[in-house]
């Protein structure tokens, strides 16, 4: 039905509904629709053609530059702390990169910060074998903000340059989790003497809009510094991170293809754009 | 919420006079609003929107006292009706053990539901074994073995050798110990994973489940009808259990996988803990997704 054909309202109201269905807010849908129809007003986008890519590319604006690497610590040890709610990736997403990083001849020490979750020190365990890096844990039930002060002073006793920090799955309505997680960040900013080069919320592709709501909440308890988006090797197009940087403005990061170690690539907004038309 | 933005849309439009079908339209644009910010699928919501209109309608809420609250009654009862309304028990088997599998995609809940489930089953005086098939994600066998132990349920489980073969072992040794539940965890999977989507029917086949349950996570958005078609096609489901319901997503997803699978909703889980398990309750769905 694409094919040098006028824009009108009732595409309009199909491209509207093209960003519903890939779980753009309502709000933001509305936003980019009005913003077309101006265009359209002004005559800058005659055919349907014209409106798909100028819809991706206000996609792709909002979405900002896609050159954010990972930050790396000038001097001394980089820490990367990964938050999120339950069962979106961040284990899988830590070990990925810890075996990234060991490619890249760097030295990745893994804090297992999960003390909680059955098996979560085994599942990160096998990650690090994987990655060949060290993993520092505890026994189970123990304070992760004490593991996570004791991942960093091994870091340093063991000549290891970056520390990846996992941490449990918690939903952002539990006050006491989220204060435990504002105790590891706090920890970690006081052993490091800085706040951690990257604090990264992950967020699961075929999230609804309470992606929202955890970007919000998360960001109260630890300051952000980026997203990782994951299972986008799904058909879900993860629509909603276009809210969390319009009412938030952490920058996504990195994004999540599959569940193999090589299975994490960076965030290019304009590809994220088109993946979302097609 | 939804009650008080049509409250201030019929007060609004109230004071105008009579109130008309085109101020149908308006409140009926707010329910439309409350459904896809809960998530529900785009496709549902219009066609949930019309049904709720001719109903509407059909017993003249504009010319009720308080249209309004009407709107509101209408939109409860049928997301109430839509939700609810068939079989939310396990089926039990007549003869030989009840197998119960469980699927989904990846991170959605099954490990820890399968052990709820058979904490749930012994409570009511049920002997379940649980079965470890995922053989791929690491720890996942390591898991399934520290919950079962956490509930005081045996775990079978046959290092990575094929699903459908440790199914059958699975079904195998539990009619030789008196267990009359199976409950096998199956690994996270993609329904565009062809060869994933093949071994889930592959285990199917090898141990016809009186019970198939769709593992869906509360917080899914429009994508979730997606899944959920898929894996009713390649696996017939027999129900859903809603995960993670102690978070606060609204969880519209759970009204548009029922309208286009009609698979029904079994049981939700409510906490990380294995005794968080909670049978369906569908006014209060719906009263949650309205918000
Ligand atoms: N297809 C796909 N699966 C993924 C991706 N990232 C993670 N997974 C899978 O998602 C599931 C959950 O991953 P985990 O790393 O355990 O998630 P988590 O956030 O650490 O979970 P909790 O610690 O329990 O909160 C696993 O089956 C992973 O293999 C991805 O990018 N694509
Ligand atoms: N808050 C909450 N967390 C839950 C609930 N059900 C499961 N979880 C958590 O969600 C995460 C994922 O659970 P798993 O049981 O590992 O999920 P899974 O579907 O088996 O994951 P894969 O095997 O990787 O596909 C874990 O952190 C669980 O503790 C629930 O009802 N509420
Ligand atoms: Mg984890
Ligand atoms: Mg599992």
């Amino acid at each position: 039905s694409m094919s040098g054909r006028k824009l009108d309202e009732e595409m309009l109201e199909e491209l509207e509904e093209q960003l519903v269905m890939s779980d753009v807010s309502i709000d933001t849908a509305g936003h980019l629709i009005s913003g077309l129809r101006e265009a359209a007003r002004r005559g800058e986008v005659p055919t349907d053609e014209d409106a798909i890519q100028a819809l991706q590319d206000g996609v792709a604006s909002l979405l900002g530059s896609g050159d954010r690497p990972l930050r790396f610590a000038a001097d001394g040890i980089t820490v990367w702390l990964f938050v999120g709610v339950n069962g979106v990736g961040k284990t899988t997403s830590v070990g990925k990169l810890a075996h990234k990083l060991s490619q890249q001849g760097r030295k990745p020490l893994l804090a297992a910060c999960d003390t909680f979750r059955a098996a979560a020190i085994e599942q990160l365990q096998e990650w690090g074998r994987r990655a060949d890096a060290p993993v520092v844990a505890a026994q189970s039930g123990a304070d992760p903000a004490a593991v996570a002060h004791d991942a960093i002073a091994a870091a340093r006793s063991r000549g290891r340059d970056i520390v990846l920090i996992d941490t449990a799955g918690r939903l952002h309505t539990k006050s006491n989790l989220m204060n435990e997680l504002s105790k590891i960040a706090r920890v970690t900013e006081r052993e490091l003497g800085r706040a951690p080069e990257e604090t990264l919320l992950v967020l699961d592709a075929s999230t609804g809009q309470n992606g929202l709501t955890q970007a919000q909440s998360f960001a109260g308890s630890a300051p952000l510094t980026g997203l990782i988006l994951t299972k986008w090797d799904g058909t879900a197009k993860g629509g909603i991170i276009l809210s969390v940087a319009r009412e938030t403005g952490v920058p996504v990061k990195l994004i999540g293809v599959g569940e193999k170690a090589d299975d994490l690539i960076a965030f290019n907004p304009q590809k994220f754009a088109e993946e979302m038309f097609s | 919420n939804l009650s008080e933005k049509l409250n201030k849309t019929f007060a609004r439009l109230r004071g105008r006079g009579r109130v008309t079908e085109a101020d149908m339209d308006a409140a009926l644009r707010e329910v439309r609003l409350a459904l896809l910010e809960a998530d529900v699928n785009f496709k549902i919501v219009k066609d949930f929107v019309a049904r709720v209109r001719e109903k509407a309608l059909g017993v003249d809420v504009l010319e009720s006292l308080s249209p309004d609250q009407q709107v509101v009654a209408i939109v409860h009862d049928e997301l109430t009706e839509l939700l609810g309304g068939s079989a939310q028990r396990i089926n039990y088997s007549s003869q030989g053990p009840t197998v119960i599998m469980l699927a989904g995609l990846q991170g959605t809940g099954k490990t820890t539901t399968c052990a709820k489930l058979a904490a749930w089953l012994k409570r009511s005086g049920k002997k379940p074994l649980l079965v470890a098939t995922d053989i791929y994600r690491p720890g996942a066998i390591k898991q399934l073995q520290t919950v079962g132990a956490q509930v005081g349920v045996p775990v079978f489980e046959m290092g990575t050798n094929p699903p459908p073969q440790i199914a059958r072992a699975g079904l195998k040794y539990a009619g030789e110990h008196a267990h009359d539940v199976v409950i096998i965890d199956t690994a996270g999977r993609l329904h565009v994973d062809e060869a994933m989507m093949q071994e889930a029917r592959d285990v199917q086949d090898a141990v016809n489940p009186h019970e198939v349950l769709l593992a869906l996570d509360a917080m899914t958005g429009q994508d979730a009808v997606n899944a959920a078609s898929a894996f009713n096609e390649t696996v017939r489901l027999s129900g859903v259990v809603l995960t993670k319901l102690d978070g606060d997503a609204r969880g519209g997803a759970i009204l548009s996988v029922r309208a286009v699978t009609g698979v029904p909703v079994k049981f939700v889980g409510v906490g990380e803990k294995l005794d968080a398990l909670e049978e369906f309750h569908p006014d209060r769905m719906a009263g949650r997704i309205l918000g």
